[in-house]
């Protein structure tokens, strides 16, 4: 039986994909069998474990073809990690869908053929409130919340309680919150500690203890190409990331 | 006649909304009759500058009544600066737009009446390269690309200029690059300077000289509800956006 994760945050630029990519990486190098799914057009996470984006065959096929994952599941450079690659076709969701009876359940009907081959799967959404986050969100178990602890993206929280709202009631969804994740933390600007303290105040019981600290490591290991455990494994990137790990496999087994 | 900018990146994060409040927000200051359109159903813009979302009676009308103004300009904190609010239903501009003819043109057909009554629109877009970006590129002389000076923002700007290449080729758009503006810019940080490097090996001609730096009074700023001018006058954040008026007034005038 794999737990499905998805990493979702309409606000841009919070982290979602740093947290994909090095989550996905820790959980395999932990020894779990991980699949890790780009559903961002952008293909950042597919860049950041160094492959390309191609035209199709990757994660549109997830969608469109959705039981058969021999088609559309291939290695990545880390052991036990596997990739579902973003492709150009993501672009067009709606397009890609208009043909499918339900469109907001089509990743979840992939679900009985990846509980075979994997412990965790984790799902990089792009910045919207769109069909392609309502499908990893129909998918998955439970939903990781970036919050970069800056205004706007506290004040996007709303949104994405509603957009995590909808899922559940119009498209029966039972996917919960797994948590509030604090990303780029710098306890030396004061706005990070309000934000902090803001977000605790409504949501201490579902946020993770660990905080992802504001660390230039982070934003280098993708133009490697790596995740920062390979990057650099010695780093607070590295060590809150590893924290993270097993905070959530802590609360899964 | 109003010159029209659009503030456009699909990468999510990279200092879209925090350069058109501030633009906006220092052109209005030198004397200039400004319009700021928040065509981003996250709403920051808006926030920004102090003032709420709401369902409906802003944005959405400029896409679906562009001769009808008064019944989405309003008046800002700022003299001189006037608002087009972000509003709910922007969350689903596909429906918002399925009668009109030509869906990616509706904001331009607006173009005649604001040439009236403004010297200069500033259009904030959503992370996305949807319909909504789109009809800002189509109603705008240029685009500023705000370039978050990290590896995943470098790597996107092929997907923006393509995105810019369809709005011409296939919605006979008139914009061009007005520049690359780098944000966030940190000279402490290596991958900042490899980043500007990059950058500049392909588009020096169409960069701007002014390099925003990474300063969190503008992080602070919309936390108040003002710009930066207002929050921080003495600050470097402040500076930087001052410096990036006067490129542009001198570019246009
Ligand atoms: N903790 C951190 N410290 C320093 N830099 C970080 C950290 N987390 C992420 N970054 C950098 O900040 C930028 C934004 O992060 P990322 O791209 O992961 O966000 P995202 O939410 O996936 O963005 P998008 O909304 O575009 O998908 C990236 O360049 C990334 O390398
Ligand atoms: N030069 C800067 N220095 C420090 N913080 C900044 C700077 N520019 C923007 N920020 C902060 O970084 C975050 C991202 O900026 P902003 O929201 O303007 O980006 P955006 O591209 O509009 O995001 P989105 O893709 O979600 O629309 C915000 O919290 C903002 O306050
Ligand atoms: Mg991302
Ligand atoms: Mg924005």
């Amino acid at each position: 039986m794999a737990t499905v994760f998805a990493i979702a945050n309409q606000k841009g630029g919070v982290g979602k994909t740093t947290t994909a990519v090095n989550l996905a990486a820790c959980l395999a190098i932990a020894g779990r069998r991980c699949l890790l799914i780009d559903l961002d057009p952008q293909a950042n996470a597919t860049s950041g474990l160094g492959l390309a984006e191609r035209p199709g065959g990757g994660a549109d096929l997830a969608l469109t073809e959705p039981d058969k994952p021999d088609g559309w599941i291939e290695k990545s450079p880390v052991d036990n990690l596997a990739l579902v690659p973003a492709t150009d076709r993501l672009r067009s969701a709606d397009r890609l869908l208009r043909h499918a009876v339900d469109p907001a359940r089509q990743l979840r009907q992939a679900r009985d053929r990846l509980d075979e081959r994997f412990d965790l799967v984790i799902i990089d959404c792009p910045p919207s409130s769109g069909l392609l986050p309502l499908n990893a969100l129909v998918a998955a178990d439970m939903v990781i919340i970036p919050v970069q602890c800056e205004y706007y993206a506290m004040e996007g929280l709303a949104q994405m309680l509603e957009t995590l709202g909808r899922a559940q009631s119009e498209h029966r969804a039972d996917v919960e919150v797994g948590g509030f994740l604090f990303t780029m933390y710098d306890p030396r600007v004061p706005l990070s500690d309000e934000i902090v303290g803001e977000v605790l105040s409504h949501f201490e019981s579902k946020t993770y203890g660990t905080r992802i600290p504001r660390d230039p490591v982070l934003g280098e290991a993708p133009s490697h190409g790596q995740p920062v455990i390979e990057y650099a494994p010695r780093s607070r990137g590295t060590n809150a990331y590893v924290q993270l790990t097993r905070e959530i496999i802590h609360g899964i087994e």
